[in-house]
């Protein structure tokens, strides 16, 4: 995979890929 | 255990790689979907967003707004409510 | 990065899909890129911008602006420059 792609392991095993403009979005920050 | 909290991607490259993996299911390229998942090596249960998912609702306001600038809205379609954004 | 102009990508679902299959093949992601267009049976040959392509930079910006909001600047990375345009 080249330098773009995203980081193999996001911080949970389970993902939502919930609106960003949805009230209850957490962003979390690494 | 539970599973720990279902959590959105939180940062940018992981949370476009989310979307764009929501966008292929939502327009029925599931092979494309599952192939991505283990070419990112993502082995993750994914809870996908209505449809057709944030980043195709995105890509419409973007691209409604696109075509709406002055120097384009003659060439390109695009709704009144964009024209009207882009002039105030 | 600016966009490409609006010709290219004929209207807005093309153009989307066509900046999706660019930034699988700029993240490496060849397998998924090939199987998508097979599954969207796109036959027109396409030409690739720079890496990592417009859906990645576009995103890069989006996100940036997203989190440097006053509502969440403190929970996000963000860029001094995204800070200076939300509050501007």
């Amino acid at each position: 995979l080249s330098e773009y792609a995203p980081p193999p392991n996001p911080n949970s095993d389970h993902l939502v890929a919930a609106n960003p403009f949805d009230d209850n979005y957490n962003t979390i920050s690494y | 255990t539970s599973p720990p909290p279902a959590s959105n991607a939180g940062n940018g490259q992981a949370g476009l790689a989310l979307y764009v993996y929501e966008y292929l299911l939502h327009i029925g390229a599931q092979k494309s979907a599952q192939t991505f998942l283990s070419e990112i090596r993502w082995e993750k249960n994914i809870t996908l967003g209505e449809p057709p998912g944030f980043l195709h609702s995105w890509w419409c306001v973007f691209w409604d707004l696109y075509c709406a600038a002055p120097d384009r809205r003659e060439a390109c379609e695009h709704s009144s409510e964009a024209k009207a954004f882009q002039d105030y």
